[in-house]
This record gives C-alpha cells, sequence and structure tokens, in this order.
C-alpha cells in the first residue's frame, strides 16, 4: 500500500476517550484500582514514600524491576490490557 | 500461584455456566466455542466438569457489557480493562463479564463466519480474488440485493466457495424475533431509522426493528457487527462507508491521517468533515478464548499470579499454541485435585482457615499406581542432624522442588528451603526416613507436577515414589535410554506430563505417564539451552526457569531460553550467609 504521506493537520477526534491523566495520576489510579495501595495509606503517608513503596509491590508482584520508580517498563505495564480484578486484596 | 483468601473453592464439581448475551463481534458459534475451549482448559487437569445452560441460574453466569453493567464495577472503554470475574460462591459469585468496547477476536484479527452460501459456514479469506480484482473485506459487488457476501477461499473467480457475511440485513441476535433480519426502514418513537441504532438504550447496543413500526409491533433485534465494523469512537459497531471525505480528500480504505498514534479509523458516513461519525478500524483484538480461560480461573477461585508466562498473569498477551503453565495446574489442583486441597467444608462455599501449606495426608493407602493421587509423604521428616549445616557442603547430590520446597541432597541427608514460607533452610533430614530403599548417595530427582509422584536416580537406575509406596529399583533403559549412558545429572519438568532428562551433554524427553523417552532423542543440550555449562551436576526448575549448577555456581535460565543470571548456589539460592 502507497506509504501514508506524513498525517496532516492533527484533529481531535470528537468522542474520543483521550486520557488526560499525567503519568503520576495514571500510577495513582493504577496502584488504588488494583490493591497495591489503600485509599487511606493514600491520604495520610508522604506521597512520595507511600508512591514508591506500592510501586515497589506491583513490580514485584509482576515480576518487573523492583525500582520504587514510575520508569518506563512500570508505565507500560500500566497501559497494558489486563483483568479487571485486583492484584491484592479482596 | 495464589487462591483468594479462605481458598475460596466450589462446593462441588460438575458446574454449571450460561451465557446471558452476545458480543456483536463474533458469530454465537464462536463464542461459544471458545467459552467452551476456555473450560476445558480447566477441567482437563481437575475432575471439574462444566455444562452450558440456556434458562435459569447457573452457576457461572457470563455476560458481555461496556462501562457500567450492573456490578458497580465498570469497565473503561476499549483496552485497559478487558474483563473480570467474581470468585465461587452464590449470586454473582463466579460470574464472569466482558467490555464489549474491546474487540472481540480469537487474537490473530476479526474472525468473519459465513452463512448460507456453500462453504457450510467457512470463515471468510481475506484477500479473495473476485472478478479479478482482489478484496480483503465482505463486498456487496456481484449482486442486487445489497447482502454483503465473501469468498472462503483465495479465489471465487477459481473456487466458487463463498457465504454471506455478518449483516443486519441477513440476521439479527437476541431480542424477540428468532433472529429476523432488520426491516428498513422502521418506526421508533415516530422517528424514520434506515440504519441499526443505539437510540433507546443505555448498554450501546445497536438494534432494530424486524417490522416496519417497532411502536406498533415490538419486534425487535440486535445487529451483529459487520466485518468493517469500527470499535470505539463516537459510532461503535457502525460500519465504515468508503469512500468518506476527510479534511476534504477521499478516502476509500482506513487511514492513520489526522492522528498520531498511528492507528487506523474511518468514518462511518461518507462526509467526515460535516458529520464527525468516526471510529478505529478493526485491529487484531482480544482472543475471547484466551481472556475468557483467565476469568474463569477466578471463576473456581484462583487470583492473579506473579509467573509472567502463567494463564492467571493478569496481563493480556496473545499465545498462539496455548498450553497451561505449570503454575496454573499446581494452582487448580491445590484446590480441585484429587485430594490434594482443601476439602470443601459445607454445602455453600464458606472461607476456610487461612491457606495452610499443602496439606500432608496421613497414611494413605493407594489402590493401583494408575488411580492413585500421592501426597508427600507422611507427617513432618524429623531433622536428623540439625547440626550438619547446608551452607557447609561445596555441593550437591541433587536439587529439585517437591511440593513447593526445594530439596538438596547429599550422601544420604536433604535439606529443604521454601522461599514461600521464609522458614530459611529446614534439616538436615535423612533420605531414608522419608524414601527408603534409596541407595546413600542419588544423582538427581524430579517431582511429575501432575501426578506428584517423585522419581530419583542413581546411576543406571531409577525409583519411583508415590507417597511411601516405592516402584523400583528399574534400569533406565527401561525408559529407553541408552547403555551409554552413565547417569542423569538433572531434570526440567515441562507441560503436559513431560520431562526433560540431562545426562553430559545430552538430554532426553521423558513421557511421565508411559515412561518412556519419546522418538528423537536425546538431543544435544547446548541445541536449545545455549550458555549454561554443558556438564552440569544439577539440573533443576525453580520458580518457572532452568537452573544448571556447576560447583559452586548456577546458571539461571528464562523459558525464553535466555540466560538470565549466573550466581552462587549457596549465597543466591539456599541465603547462606
Amino acid at each position: 500500500a502507497p506509504l501514508q504521506s506524513k498525517p496532516q493537520a492533527v484533529v481531535t477526534f470528537p468522542g474520543e476517550l483521550l486520557s488526560n491523566l499525567s503519568d503520576v495520576e495514571l500510577a495513582e489510579n493504577y496502584l488504588l484500582r488494583f490493591g497495591y495501595t489503600t485509599g487511606a495509606e493514600a491520604r495520610t503517608g508522604s506521597k512520595h514514600v507511600s508512591l514508591a513503596k506500592a510501586l515497589r509491590r506491583m513490580q514485584k508482584q509482576l515480576g518487573l524491576k523492583e525500582t520504587g520508580e514510575l520508569d518506563a517498563d512500570t508505565l507500560e505495564a500500566m497501559r497494558a490490557p489486563r483483568c479487571g480484578v485486583p492484584d491484592v486484596g479482596p | 500461584f495464589l487462591t483468594f483468601e479462605g481458598d475460596l473453592k466450589w462446593d462441588h464439581m460438575d458446574l454449571t455456566y450460561r451465557v446471558m448475551n452476545y458480543s456483536p463481534d463474533l458469530d454465537r458459534a464462536v463464542i461459544d466455542d471458545a467459552f467452551r475451549r476456555a473450560f476445558k482448559v480447566w477441567s482437563d487437569v481437575t475432575p471439574l466438569t462444566f455444562t452450558q445452560i440456556y434458562s435459569g441460574e447457573a452457576d457461572i453466569m457470563i455476560m458481555f457489557g461496556s462501562q457500567e453493567h450492573g456490578d458497580g464495577y465498570p469497565f473503561d472503554g476499549k483496552d485497559g480493562l478487558l474483563a473480570h470475574a467474581f470468585p465461587p460462591g452464590q449470586g454473582i459469585q463466579g460470574d464472569a463479564h466482558f467490555d464489549d468496547d474491546e474487540l472481540w477476536t480469537l487474537g490473530t484479527g476479526i474472525v468473519v463466519k459465513t452463512r448460507h452460501g456453500n462453504a457450510n459456514g467457512a470463515d471468510c479469506h481475506f484477500p479473495f480474488v473476485f472478478e479479478g480484482r482482489s478484496y480483503s473485506r465482505c463486498i456487496t459487488e456481484g449482486r442486487t440485493d445489497g447482502l454483503p457476501w465473501c469468498a472462503t477461499t483465495g479465489s471465487y473467480d477459481r473456487d466458487k466457495k463463498y457465504g454471506f457475511c455478518p449483516s443486519e440485513l441477513l440476521y439479527t441476535t437476541g431480542g424477540n424475533s428468532d433472529g429476523s433480519p432488520c426491516v428498513f426502514p422502521f418506526i421508533f418513537e415516530g422517528t424514520s431509522y434506515d440504519a441499526c441504532t443505539t437510540d433507546g438504550r443505555s448498554d450501546g447496543y445497536r438494534w432494530c426493528a424486524t417490522t416496519a413500526n417497532f411502536d406498533q409491533d415490538k419486534k425487535y433485534g440486535f445487529c451483529p457487527n459487520r466485518d468493517t465494523a469500527v470499535v470505539g469512537g463516537n459510532s461503535q459497531g457502525d460500519p465504515c462507508v468508503f469512500p468518506f471525505t476527510f479534511l476534504g480528500q477521499s478516502y476509500s480504505t482506513c487511514t492513520s491521517q489526522g492522528r498520531q498514534d498511528g492507528k487506523l479509523w474511518c468514518a462511518t458516513t461518507s462526509n467526515y468533515d460535516t458529520d464527525k461519525k468516526w471510529g478505529f478500524c478493526p485491529d487484531r483484538g482480544y482472543s475471547i478464548f484466551l481472556v475468557a480461560a483467565h476469568e474463569f480461573g477466578h471463576s473456581l477461585g484462583l487470583d492473579h499470579s506473579s509467573v509472567r508466562e502463567a494463564l492467571m498473569y493478569p496481563m493480556y498477551s496473545y499465545i498462539q499454541d496455548f498450553q497451561l503453565h505449570p503454575d496454573d495446574v499446581q494452582g487448580i489442583q491445590y484446590l480441585y485435585g484429587r485430594g490434594s486441597g482443601p476439602e470443601p467444608t459445607a454445602s455453600t462455599p464458606v472461607p476456610t482457615e487461612k491457606p495452610q501449606p499443602m496439606p500432608t495426608e496421613a497414611g494413605s493407602t493407594f489402590t493401583t499406581e494408575e488411580e492413585e493421587e500421592t501426597p508427600e509423604p507422611t507427617g513432618e521428616p524429623i531433622p536428623v542432624d540439625p547440626s550438619r549445616d547446608a551452607c557447609a557442603e561445596k555441593n550437591f547430590d541433587a536439587i529439585t522442588e517437591i511440593n513447593g520446597e526445594l530439596h538438596f541432597f547429599k550422601d544420604g541427608k536433604y535439606w529443604t528451603h521454601s522461599s514461600f514460607w521464609k522458614m530459611g533452610i529446614q534439616g538436615a533430614f535423612s533420605v531414608a526416613d522419608t524414601w527408603p530403599g534409596l541407595p546413600l548417595v542419588i544423582d538427581a530427582a524430579f517431582q511429575d507436577l501432575l501426578t506428584k509422584r517423585i522419581f530419583f536416580f542413581a546411576g543406571r537406575q531409577f525409583w519411583v515414589f508415590s507417597g511411601k509406596t516405592m516402584l523400583g529399583p528399574r534400569g533406565i533403559e527401561k525408559l529407553g535410554i541408552g547403555k551409554g549412558v552413565g547417569r542423569i545429572s538433572g531434570a526440567l519438568q515441562r507441560g503436559r506430563g513431560k520431562v526433560l532428562l540431562f545426562s553430559g551433554e545430552n538430554y532426553w524427553r521423558l513421557d511421565v505417564k508411559v515412561q518412556r523417552v519419546d522418538k528423537g532423542y536425546p538431543r544435544a543440550t547446548d541445541d536449545i539451552f545455549t550458555g549454561v555449562p554443558l556438564d552440569a551436576h544439577n539440573v533443576f526448575l525453580y520458580q518457572d526457569k532452568y537452573h544448571f549448577c556447576r560447583g559452586s555456581f548456577y546458571w539461571r535460565m528464562t523459558p525464553r531460553y535466555q540466560v538470565d543470571r549466573v550466581g552462587y548456589v549457596k549465597y543466591d539460592i539456599l541465603q547462606c550467609p
């Protein structure tokens, strides 16, 4: 097929579920949804420390490098299609 | 693997399931077959049976839905969450839900099953040639009734094999019209419609009337997705309209113009610029079989696994020749295997006490070897020589995992180490106490994952233990291993009752059930296990990776045959100080 020429103006398509979440917000939602952190932990502990702790727990569970950082592999894993059942807790 | 808190499990083995509705992405027969195969994944390795029922309350109720679909756990549009399921129990427990904002396929693109025609329901063959032109979608060319059709071989001109494609002009699903096709135009709430609509519904499913007036007749059905149906966008399920105009240009195929992510889309009216109606063109989609097999694992009591290759790993990845991973088998057999899991305690699944280590069965008697399921030896072994320190050993006669714990054998003694129960090294125990009849020095051992039987090798002899019952010694020539082999140095369990036996620079594949090595063996270890010592003293499977030991070192290899670690047996695996 003819190589698509360089895309023209980028269009905003109506009804597209664009995620305008920042990476940290995406991570916080993910960690909460899949049981790696609880709402209480997210509210009380120091944000960075609890995020790092929850990230490490998620990275361990999913066989990722346990960095406690929001690195590319971890973000990619958070965007990957998956099952909706939490990984931790009821 | 992980079970749900309290080892929730069904209290009966003959389970029922019911499919409440069907995704418009696939022919109903394709979905039914996928669910049947997904249940078979689990019934193949347990005493469980699954029967589809078509009315009433089944143990496992299956439904498709999008966004909020009635259980308070909304889906999230295309991609992201694909499905979820609930652990065993009454009511919604055990049920499985699939996000219908996904494109459901068999994992490699849309499955277009034909009806009527002369191809007995065969799938479309894309591309196909008709009157010299090549087509990669259903067409209405060559017909006056506008019914989309396709060839079921590469060339209609040559083979004349064809069938009709899913379309609302051919049939509808569900509803109250027994599959009758749509009637266009039809009246709904006083308005005339000449295409399927989602009006009047909150679940986003496209429907039509099957008479000219719905207001009057109330006859309707759901529209099957055509092969060019879009996914997501603001017209989910509507077919692309070709050609369509976009930014003043005409397009006769899906395009990624206007986007930065390269995703292909199309308009669902002839002019995007004026109507702004669009959606993503079908991609590989998600395998309803694989996702269902995973979700049914939850419905049976399995939680997520941390083993990447396991079916119960939370992320989706398409696998062509699917095979249940030993981790999944161990998990489901822990719950339902013959006598190895906690017995159901009451008439309905109730949380049992906290998960216990694999139960040991006191003094079980076995009927015949074929039927028995063998728990580990009765009672906990008594340390005979706790002063004997595993960390003082230079190397070991054999290393293998038995009942989830690594066992280190040396001169008639053995130690155990469990990564799960954080109890450090246990032992030394006496081999003769646990497995009477074995020689002082063994060369290799492995536990068959399905039957739990334990094979021991020393020199050219081998023994098979089922609990305390021992078979042997027998010569390894009985397994089909030739005279030139002096000893077996290790074993790697594979799926489906196969085990690789290593000796020197070769390995054999043993069929555990028939206790014979497969044809075409031995093979050179270096053929696929590249980068590990070919004269390894021990070879064993642990935490789903292959370990080859020589001297005080081990080489660890992933199931994709990549060496991902070289370390010390003592400090890394035994975790000696």
